[in-house]
């Protein structure tokens, strides 16, 4: 509001200027000539003085461009190759000379001006699109601004020292941009957003280059915004182009990241599958297949495998989404963990439910977070518990304990609905080999053993089973866990009437079999 | 069912469907301009 | 459990709809991931050559913008030091090229040049070189114009391709002039 009279011409001006100035021959190397020359005007036209008038700077030469880009859209006069090359002939130049502010503000020691004034820009970028896209909604276009953060990232990540130095920094700017311009608050710059999070230069900074793994974290925290977004529409079965389109490209990162940094999937997978709806099982399947690239997995299929007698099973994965915060109240946790301890309260088990049970709405009626946070939990408070006695989680070590009078409680007393997700909430747990998978996989079989219900029974072969018959890729845990159902004459798995249920089942379950052995 | 909001962001979605980021939004311009420009017949490939 | 959407004939409704309706299950049953254009047997990392999510095949080398160093720009200071072009050492795929891929540079008239020298002509109209085949004579040949069978130079697929033509010779460019200041030999 309020922009002081004459300075949106003057702005305008000093952006033609510029343009003229980066596209001359005696701009220098990089502009760095034109840059000197152009700051002084700055200096002249006052811009500089304050840093209300440098915000308005940048806000008004933004929304400019922006404007340039809307009018190039709308004449519709060229092919789209020019209309894009018209657009990004001022754009590509505001952005150089955002880039040269940046590295060229405040000390040569001292970054934070320089992080200062980057944040600040950005900021407005991400600002000038909210408001864009709130006012326009459908017609919003997301081709200005998808070309100031591409071009400003390339700019920020050439190979300079200066510019090496406050990488971080950088990086750290640029993510708290995409932060603000998720998907669920500018769905209409979802597919650029989806761009910029999966350009080879974003990706290689942030989870190859930044030292100790520094850029994890945020990259995770993109990509779950990313998923709680998508997570609505994919509820539903049918997906319309729109989305379909969203979902393959995510499915294609996915792919990339599963590739190039599969212990990243693996650090981060409890966050992800806590978001990702039940239904996108293939989608969940790739997170969950990821395996340390070091780690050589032994073929599920091998005769006899003794998976008790792998060395990796002794050792805990890392987990690295703060899921404990989740179990809420603190008196639940309170009451969770002495009945882990002590068994006591005695109401606890009789009461489980009533905690992860939040509603009647269909669909919604259980706390999934909690449902999964509280499995995990108990899990790796009997893993300590075994190990700390000397043994390894085996069909004989998890039995008898407090852990597990709280699965078999919740597996008896939830509706099939509960107990879908609560069976969900185990499998996600079924992975590389390594303690978690070990335990779990125990767990999910001895449910399955001990069952005092063929429903039971039945719905954990439903679990297992929808996640084997999609397409790959399949998680190692997943499938020697199903190898060993179906394998052990202890489950007697063919006498169960749902093998037989329908000709389509069990020709399903026939195939499958035959495949595994 | 979708809540008003969501069914709102899909309806943005789809209309920003019709317009996507093409892989080249996000590499510099390459200007192939002529070394030695020189005005050619316009019968003659010009691009 | 007959009726219920958890058991086993909750998923069988979804293994029954896979063969009537598979955009129904899309997210349930999954695609073969193999078929998105990543080559994941590849040693190398994908994300250096990932072109973008809705893309099905990589970035090819000449799609990628690579941060060179200055110093290896050197046409501004080396060009005027080069030997001159003797566009007669080249064979027609180096000339088409040229070409083709100078468009509005002078370098394209001197192609075209020495494609004329080698009895190719361009016809204005059908926008591509023609010349005829060795033994191949005219069918109709009249003042104005001939009639048989020519080789054209096909650019989409880069290659000589034959066909009938009706050639009136107005339609076919004549010698192509270069300006005096090229730094080229054509003899």
């Amino acid at each position: 509001f309020d922009d002081p009279p004459g300075l949106r011409e003057k702005t305008e001006y000093l952006l033609r200027e510029w343009v003229n100035m980066y596209y001359s021959p005696a701009g220098g190397k990089d502009s760095t000539k034109a840059f000197s020359a152009f700051v002084n005007q700055m200096h002249q036209q006052g811009i500089l003085k304050t840093d209300d008038l440098i915000t308005r700077f940048f806000r008004l030469s933004i929304e400019l461009c922006v404007d340039v880009c809307y009018r190039a859209l709308a004449e519709q006069v060229h092919s789209q190759a020019l209309t894009r090359a018209k657009c990004f002939q001022t754009l590509d130049a505001f952005v150089r000379l955002i880039a040269l502010l940046v590295k060229h503000s405040g000390d040569a020691t001292n970054p934070v001006t320089k992080i200062n004034l980057l944040n600040k820009v950005l900021g407005i970028v991400a600002g000038v699109l909210l408001q864009d896209h709130e006012v326009r909604q459908t017609e919003f276009h997301q081709l200005a601004y998808h070309r100031i953060f591409s071009m400003l990232l390339l700019e920020l990540n050439a190979p300079e020292q200066i510019l090496e130095a406050i990488n971080f920094q950088v990086m750290s700017a640029f993510c708290n941009a995409l932060h603000v311009l998720r998907p669920s608050k500018a769905p209409g710059f979802v597919y650029a957003w989806l761009e910029l999070i999966s350009h080879r230069i974003f990706i290689a900074r942030m989870l190859g280059m930044l030292p100790q793994q520094k850029g994890w974290p945020m990259y995770a925290g993109l990509l779950t915004g990313l998923f709680k977004f998508m997570t609505p529409f994919m509820r539903n079965a049918e997906l319309p182009k729109h989305l379909a389109l969203l979902y393959k490209g995510t499915l294609r990162v996915l792919l990339v990241l599963l590739h190039d940094f599969p212990e990243f999937l693996c650090d981060y997978h409890y966050g992800f599958c806590d978001v990702i709806p039940p239904n996108c099982i293939q989608m969940r399947n790739l997170i969950l297949s990821a395996f340390p690239r070091n780690m050589r997995l032994p073929d599920p299929f091998t005769p006899n495998l003794k998976v008790d007698m792998l060395a990796d099973i002794a050792h805990h994965p890392r987990i690295l989404t703060n899921y404990v915060t989740v179990i809420q109240p603190a008196s639940f946790k309170k009451d969770l963990d002495s009945y882990i301890k002590t068994r006591s309260p005695v109401t606890f088990l009789s009461e489980l439910r009533s905690h992860i049970q939040v509603s009647q709405e269909p669909g919604q009626r259980y706390n999934v977070s909690l449902m999964n946070a509280l499995v995990l939990y108990v899990g790796m408070q009997a893993i300590n518990y075994i190990q700390s006695k000397g043994s390894t989680p085996s069909m004989s070590t998890i039995t008898h304990s407090s852990h597990m009078d709280i699965y078999q409680n919740l597996v008896v007393d939830l509706d099939t609905e509960g107990r879908y997700l609560f069976l969900n909430a185990i499998a996600n747990q079924l992975r590389y080999p390594n303690s978690h998978t070990h335990y779990f996989s125990c767990t999910l079989l001895y449910l399955f053993a001990e069952a005092n219900t063929e429903a039971i029974q039945e719905q954990i072969t439903r679990v297992l089973l929808e996640r084997l018959i999609v397409n790959r890729p399949h998680p190692w845990g997943l499938l020697i866990t199903f190898i060993e159902l179906i394998r052990n004459h202890h489950f007697k798995f063919w006498s169960h009437e749902f093998v037989h249920c329908a000709p389509e089942i069990k020709k399903l379950f026939e195939s499958v079999a035959r495949s595994c052995m | 069912t979708l809540s008003k909001e969501q069914r709102l962001q899909q309806s943005v979605m789809e209309s920003c469907f019709h317009h996507l980021p093409l892989p080249s939004d996000s590499e510099r311009l390459r200007n192939y301009l002529p070394r030695n420009p020189c005005p050619t017949p316009t019968y003659h490939c010009q691009v | 459990m007959l009726t219920d959407p958890f058991g086993m004939v909750g998923l069988l409704t979804f293994i029954r709809a896979a063969e009537t309706d598979p955009n129904l299950v899309q997210l349930a049953l999954g695609s073969d991931l193999t078929t998105l254009g990543l080559n994941l047997n590849s040693p190398e990392n994908l994300y250096s050559t990932f072109q973008s999510p809705s893309s099905d095949a990589p970035s090819r080398p000449q799609d990628i913008d690579y941060h060179v160093p200055q110093e290896y720009l050197t046409n501004l200071h080396i060009r005027d030091k080069l030997a001159p072009i003797k566009l007669s050492r080249y064979g027609e795929d180096l000339l088409f090229h040229l070409y083709y891929t100078h468009g509005g540079d002078v370098l394209q008239l001197a192609a075209a040049a020495e494609l004329y020298n080698r009895d190719w002509r361009y016809h204005k109209d059908e926008r591509v070189w023609i010349t005829r085949g060795p033994g191949m004579e005219p069918q109709v040949k009249t003042s104005t114009y001939e009639r048989g069978v020519y080789y054209y130079f096909d650019y989409n697929r880069w290659c000589k391709m034959a066909k009938d033509f009706h050639l009136d010779y107005d339609k076919l460019e004549e010698r192509p002039h270069l300006p005096a200041s090229f730094h080229h030999n054509t003899s």
